[in-house]
């Protein structure tokens, strides 16, 4: 048993070498220390129950049970290291990988992930999830943006305006993220930020998950006609989770500048050869 | 000629709730791929053409799609390539570049004509058991401009490659 960590000089990033998941992440420019267990589960889609014969769609999200199931337990790894980047290629089923990354002077680690085709042979459909567990003390209390602008307190069980009677105890608090999700204890500050919209919610303190992939066999019956299932083997999804790991009062800054740079990418473009010269006239 | 306005237009279609959340039939996002990759083809020609304007370099510019999967035909075969990173944002950036290439030992130079600290990363495929190999070098981009990044396979019969042929040109 040894302890594979992968670092420049703002992060460290530690892995269980038994299970191959994250463990901490440590910020080294603040001095911050928190251990992270990151892992993928999935949700089995509800097919309608005796409460409701309400199934999980392509608009409904509804889980038939509160605890989603994991990929995996533990990942296959392997490292990558040199002078420009640092990897951690983790493995957790045929369908389902991760690469975390850390390039030198970069403040934040990189998880690539890569799920699917989303097996459904045992006719249950799935909607797969990243999971991030922390200690954090964060009082059932978390954030998420609104079209990258304002951001917005979520609460648990919970709505500002009216007394809410909650009956579905996961999607009923599963909010919109479209740039950024962050859990805080009022010290420091755990940010993720996604390449895209996607939902994401904190059921349990210190928690934070985001969806990343889903496919299922039935219809919610609100006028699409069609379940959520690609045709043919099923897609192949691969995007990014961008984490910050930061004390409270720094946060904002950090995220808002690392949003910037990923919603308005700097955007590649090859050419063979030397071409000729051009002039407008 | 280049046109921006057919994407403008499969953009504007596809705010459409159907089409960000995937409650759309599947005929229906089929189209709207179809209009994506329709509009986004006399755009490259717009996009080549404002490079060439502001390069004063006309080339033949290739827009590698699937670079999130390691797929550039350009940067795979050649010998020697260009790259153009583009910044749209109102500050200077550092980026990360990372193109999938054959095996070998790279040169890459910046617009200053000096030669940058580059590594071939060798990396497992999610997709078979081959392995693939990456260059990843930093880019310095101005803002809201662009600079080219020369790139040169070392070959055996091109081993003097350090005075690399391909003219790097200032960040503008």
């Amino acid at each position: 048993s040894y302890v594979l960590a992968i670092e420049n000089e703002y992060i460290r990033a530690t892995f269980d070498s038994e299970t191959g998941l994250l463990m901490k992440i440590e910020n080294m420019e603040q001095n911050l220390s928190l251990p992270v267990s990151q892992g993928f589960f999935w949700y089995k889609a509800s097919t309608g129950d005796e409460e409701s014969t309400q199934a999980s769609g392509a608009y409904i999200f509804r889980p038939s049970h509160p605890k989603p199931l994991p990929v995996s337990r533990w990942a296959r790894i392997h490292q990558v290291k040199t002078a420009l980047v640092q990897e951690v290629h983790q493995n957790f089923s045929a369908w389902c990988s991760q690469v975390v990354r850390l390039y030198p002077g970069q403040r934040h680690l990189e998880l690539e992930w890569t799920v699917g085709p989303i097996p459904v042979r045992d006719n249950l459909g799935k909607e797969v999830i990243s999971r991030f567990n922390t200690p954090m003390k964060t009082n059932g209390q978390f954030y998420t943006d609104s079209n990258g602008r304002e951001i917005l307190k979520r609460r648990r069980d919970h709505r500002p305006t009216w007394r809410l009677n909650q009956t579905e105890p996961v999607a009923g608090n599963y909010y919109p993220v479209n740039t950024r999700i962050y859990i805080s204890d009022g010290h420091m500050q755990l940010t993720v930020v996604t390449d895209r919209s996607q939902g994401g919610s904190s059921l349990k303190d210190g928690s934070l998950e985001l969806m990343v992939h889903r496919r299922l066999l039935v219809d919610d019956e609100r006028g699409l006609a069609e379940p959520l299932m690609d045709s043919g083997t099923g897609k192949i999804v691969r995007g990014r989770h961008l984490v910050l790991l930061s004390s409270v009062s720094d946060a904002a800054q950090r995220h808002r500048l690392l949003v910037e740079k990923e919603v308005l990418a700097p955007q590649v473009v090859l050419a063979q050869g030397d071409g000729s010269p051009y002039s407008s006239r | 000629t280049g046109d921006s306005a057919p994407l403008k237009e499969a953009m504007a279609v596809l705010q459409h709730h159907d089409a960000i959340t995937g409650t759309a039939r599947q005929n229906v996002v089929n189209d709207y791929a179809r209009q994506l990759a329709a509009g986004w083809r006399p755009c490259e020609v717009l996009v080549s053409n404002a490079l060439a304007q502001l390069s004063f370099y006309k080339q033949n510019f290739s827009f590698c799609h699937e670079l999130n999967i390691s797929i550039c035909p350009v940067s795979q075969n050649s010998e020697q390539f260009q790259v153009t990173v583009y910044n749209p944002l109102g500050r200077k950036v550092h980026q990360m570049v990372r193109l999938p290439v054959s095996e070998g030992i790279f040169f890459v130079k910046d617009p200053n004509g000096k030669t940058v600290p580059s590594n071939v990363v060798i990396l497992p495929s999610s997709y078979s058991k081959k392995y693939l190999c990456e260059l990843v070098f930093s880019a310095s981009v101005p803002a809201l401009g662009f600079s080219i990044y020369s790139v040169v396979k070392v070959t055996v019969h091109n081993s003097q490659a350090q005075s690399l042929q391909a003219s790097p040109r200032r960040p503008r």
